[in-house]
Protein backbone atom coordinates (compact mmCIF):
# COMPACT_ATOMS: atom_id res chain seq x y z
CA UNK A 1 0.00 0.00 0.00
CA UNK A 2 1.36 3.71 -1.17
CA UNK A 3 1.96 5.61 1.75
CA UNK A 4 -0.91 8.61 1.79
CA UNK A 5 0.24 11.01 4.78
CA UNK A 6 -0.63 14.17 2.30
CA UNK A 7 2.25 16.32 1.69
CA UNK A 8 0.06 18.89 -0.71
CA UNK A 9 -0.47 20.69 2.67
CA UNK A 10 1.52 23.31 4.11
CA UNK B 1 -7.93 22.38 -2.40
CA UNK B 2 -11.47 22.72 -0.59
CA UNK B 3 -12.91 25.71 1.21
CA UNK B 4 -11.68 24.62 4.71
CA UNK B 5 -7.97 23.90 3.76
CA UNK B 6 -8.10 27.28 2.20
CA UNK B 7 -9.70 28.79 5.33
CA UNK B 8 -6.96 27.20 7.35
CA UNK B 9 -4.25 28.52 5.12
CA UNK B 10 -5.68 31.93 5.30
CA UNK B 11 -6.29 32.45 8.91
CA UNK B 12 -2.63 30.91 9.91
CA UNK B 13 -1.53 33.85 7.36
CA UNK B 14 -3.78 36.29 9.16
CA UNK B 15 -2.07 35.30 12.56
CA UNK B 16 1.20 36.06 11.10
CA UNK B 17 0.16 39.31 9.65
CA UNK B 18 -1.46 40.42 12.97
CA UNK B 19 2.01 39.43 14.77
CA UNK B 20 3.82 41.82 12.00
CA UNK B 21 1.75 44.48 12.58
CA UNK B 22 2.42 44.18 15.79
CA UNK B 23 6.31 44.18 15.82
CA UNK B 24 6.17 46.43 12.30
CA UNK B 25 3.95 49.20 13.88
CA UNK B 26 4.15 49.55 17.26
CA UNK B 27 7.62 47.98 18.06
CA UNK B 28 6.92 45.51 20.33
CA UNK B 29 6.20 41.96 20.66
CA UNK B 30 5.35 42.02 24.61
CA UNK B 31 3.45 39.11 25.04
CA UNK B 32 4.87 36.88 22.38
CA UNK B 33 6.77 33.77 23.32
CA UNK B 34 9.96 33.76 21.41
CA UNK B 35 10.27 30.36 22.34
CA UNK B 36 6.99 29.24 20.58
CA UNK B 37 8.42 31.78 17.55
CA UNK B 38 11.50 29.29 17.30
CA UNK B 39 10.11 26.64 17.27
CA UNK B 40 7.74 27.74 14.37
CA UNK B 41 10.83 28.75 12.51
CA UNK B 42 12.15 24.89 13.12
CA UNK B 43 8.95 23.44 12.23
CA UNK B 44 8.70 25.33 8.85
CA UNK B 45 12.41 24.56 8.04
CA UNK B 46 12.06 20.62 8.72
CA UNK B 47 8.90 20.86 6.87
CA UNK B 48 9.06 22.00 3.42
CA UNK B 49 13.05 20.58 3.10
CA UNK B 50 11.48 19.63 -0.17
CA UNK B 51 10.62 23.42 -1.35
CA UNK B 52 13.01 23.14 -4.31
CA UNK B 53 12.44 19.56 -5.02
CA UNK B 54 8.87 18.64 -5.08
CA UNK B 55 6.69 20.84 -7.36
CA UNK B 56 2.87 20.84 -5.89
CA UNK B 57 1.47 24.43 -7.16
CA UNK B 58 2.82 28.04 -7.06
CA UNK B 59 0.38 28.51 -4.65
CA UNK B 60 2.32 26.03 -2.44
CA UNK B 61 5.67 27.55 -2.96
CA UNK B 62 4.53 30.60 -2.75
CA UNK B 63 2.69 30.39 0.57
CA UNK B 64 5.92 28.45 1.73
CA UNK B 65 8.36 30.60 1.33
CA UNK B 66 6.25 33.36 3.06
CA UNK B 67 5.85 30.88 6.22
CA UNK B 68 9.52 29.91 6.35
CA UNK B 69 10.38 33.90 5.56
CA UNK B 70 7.98 35.06 7.82
CA UNK B 71 9.14 32.96 10.78
CA UNK B 72 12.47 33.47 10.85
CA UNK B 73 12.47 37.30 10.48
CA UNK B 74 9.91 37.44 13.45
CA UNK B 75 12.78 35.63 15.49
CA UNK B 76 15.25 38.29 13.74
CA UNK B 77 12.70 40.87 15.21
CA UNK B 78 12.70 39.46 18.67
CA UNK B 79 16.14 38.57 19.49
CA UNK B 80 17.84 41.36 16.92
CA UNK B 81 16.06 44.28 16.64
CA UNK B 82 17.22 46.90 18.77
CA UNK B 83 13.51 48.73 19.84
CA UNK B 84 11.27 45.04 19.43
CA UNK B 85 13.73 43.07 21.56
CA UNK B 86 13.26 45.19 24.55
CA UNK B 87 9.94 44.61 25.10
CA UNK B 88 10.12 40.54 24.95
CA UNK B 89 9.05 39.53 27.98
CA UNK B 90 11.76 37.14 28.63
CA UNK B 91 11.31 36.93 32.28
CA UNK B 92 7.99 34.38 32.37
CA UNK B 93 8.92 33.00 28.23
CA UNK B 94 11.04 30.23 30.52
CA UNK B 95 9.71 27.59 29.01
CA UNK B 96 12.58 24.89 27.70
CA UNK B 97 12.75 24.11 23.90
CA UNK B 98 14.36 21.03 24.63
CA UNK B 99 11.23 19.76 26.70
CA UNK B 100 9.38 19.74 23.57
CA UNK B 101 11.82 19.30 20.48
CA UNK B 102 14.04 16.24 22.04
CA UNK B 103 10.45 13.84 22.83
CA UNK B 104 8.97 15.16 19.51
CA UNK B 105 12.35 14.14 17.67
CA UNK B 106 12.64 10.62 19.58
CA UNK B 107 9.03 9.83 18.38
CA UNK B 108 9.37 10.84 14.82
CA UNK B 109 12.92 8.05 14.80
CA UNK B 110 10.07 5.39 15.84
CA UNK B 111 6.93 6.44 14.67
CA UNK B 112 6.96 7.26 11.15
CA UNK B 113 6.26 6.22 7.73
CA UNK B 114 9.77 5.32 6.45
CA UNK B 115 13.03 5.74 7.95
CA UNK B 116 14.75 8.42 6.29
CA UNK B 117 15.94 11.32 6.86
CA UNK B 118 13.45 13.66 4.74
CA UNK B 119 10.32 11.45 6.15
CA UNK B 120 11.45 11.68 9.87
CA UNK B 121 12.27 15.10 10.12
CA UNK B 122 8.74 15.62 8.21
CA UNK B 123 6.95 13.81 10.58
CA UNK B 124 9.46 15.71 13.50
CA UNK B 125 7.87 18.76 12.04
CA UNK B 126 4.10 17.79 12.78
CA UNK B 127 4.96 16.74 16.08
CA UNK B 128 6.32 19.67 16.93
CA UNK B 129 3.87 21.76 15.01
CA UNK B 130 1.65 20.07 17.63
CA UNK B 131 2.81 21.37 20.55
CA UNK B 132 4.77 24.58 19.39
CA UNK B 133 2.38 26.47 20.71
CA UNK B 134 2.84 25.58 24.53
CA UNK B 135 5.29 27.67 25.57
CA UNK B 136 2.98 30.84 24.16
CA UNK B 137 0.27 29.47 26.25
CA UNK B 138 2.16 29.35 29.18
CA UNK B 139 3.18 32.85 28.43
CA UNK B 140 -0.01 34.13 28.27
CA UNK B 141 -0.80 32.87 31.56
CA UNK B 142 1.53 34.42 33.49
CA UNK B 143 0.56 37.99 31.61
CA UNK B 144 -1.58 39.66 33.80
CA UNK B 145 -3.91 41.16 30.64
CA UNK B 146 -3.35 39.93 27.16
CA UNK B 147 -3.38 42.94 24.24
CA UNK B 148 -5.81 42.86 21.38
CA UNK B 149 -3.62 41.82 19.06
CA UNK B 150 -1.54 38.79 20.95
CA UNK B 151 -5.14 37.49 22.10
CA UNK B 152 -5.92 37.72 18.15
CA UNK B 153 -2.42 36.13 17.02
CA UNK B 154 -3.45 33.19 18.82
CA UNK B 155 -6.67 32.88 18.17
CA UNK B 156 -6.08 33.00 14.44
CA UNK B 157 -3.59 30.51 14.75
CA UNK B 158 -6.11 28.49 16.69
CA UNK B 159 -8.76 28.74 13.94
CA UNK B 160 -6.11 27.82 11.24
CA UNK B 161 -5.76 24.51 13.02
CA UNK B 162 -9.94 24.03 13.59
CA UNK B 163 -10.15 24.77 9.72
CA UNK B 164 -7.34 22.50 8.74
CA UNK B 165 -8.86 19.62 11.39
CA UNK B 166 -12.27 19.94 9.39
CA UNK B 167 -10.46 19.58 6.39
CA UNK B 168 -8.83 16.24 6.89
CA UNK B 169 -12.07 15.32 8.02
CA UNK B 170 -13.52 16.17 4.54
CA UNK B 171 -10.78 14.81 2.45
CA UNK B 172 -10.71 11.49 4.33
CA UNK B 173 -14.63 11.18 2.42
CA UNK B 174 -14.13 12.55 -0.18
CA UNK B 175 -11.03 12.15 -1.41
CA UNK B 176 -9.12 8.76 -1.76
CA UNK B 177 -6.98 9.87 0.75
CA UNK B 178 -6.25 8.82 4.26
CA UNK B 179 -3.60 9.75 6.92
CA UNK B 180 -1.58 7.63 9.45
CA UNK B 181 -3.30 7.52 12.60
CA UNK B 182 -0.02 8.97 14.17
CA UNK B 183 -0.52 12.13 11.82
CA UNK B 184 -4.83 12.40 13.12
CA UNK B 185 -3.22 12.16 16.63
CA UNK B 186 -0.35 15.04 16.47
CA UNK B 187 -3.51 17.30 14.44
CA UNK B 188 -5.87 16.35 16.98
CA UNK B 189 -3.61 16.89 20.42
CA UNK B 190 -2.47 20.74 18.51
CA UNK B 191 -6.48 21.74 17.84
CA UNK B 192 -7.45 20.75 21.77
CA UNK B 193 -4.65 22.75 23.20
CA UNK B 194 -6.77 25.68 22.00
CA UNK B 195 -9.82 24.46 23.46
CA UNK B 196 -9.40 25.81 26.68
CA UNK B 197 -8.18 29.61 25.38
CA UNK B 198 -11.18 29.66 22.93
CA UNK B 199 -13.19 29.51 25.44
CA UNK B 200 -11.47 32.30 27.59
CA UNK B 201 -10.91 34.29 24.41
CA UNK B 202 -14.96 34.40 23.85
CA UNK B 203 -15.64 34.73 26.75
CA UNK B 204 -14.13 37.80 27.11
CA UNK B 205 -15.20 39.17 23.83
CA UNK B 206 -18.81 38.70 25.19
CA UNK B 207 -18.27 40.42 28.40
CA UNK B 208 -16.08 42.88 26.41
CA UNK B 209 -13.16 42.74 28.93
CA UNK B 210 -9.14 42.45 28.21
CA UNK B 211 -8.25 38.79 27.65
CA UNK B 212 -6.78 37.25 30.97
CA UNK B 213 -6.38 33.42 30.85
CA UNK B 214 -6.43 31.34 34.77
CA UNK B 215 -3.41 30.51 35.57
Amino acid sequence: VEENDTKDEL
Amino acid sequence: MNIFRLTGDLTHLMSIIVLLLKIHTIKSCAGISLKTQELYALVFATRYLDIFTTYISLYNTVMKLIFLGTSFSIVWYMRRHKTVRLSYDKNNDTFRHYFLVLPCFLLALVLNNRFTVREVLWTFSLYLEAVAIIPQLVLLQRSKNVDNLTGNYVFFLGAYRGFYLINWIYRYFTENHYRRWITWMAGIVQTALYVDFFYYYFKSWKNNEKLKLPA
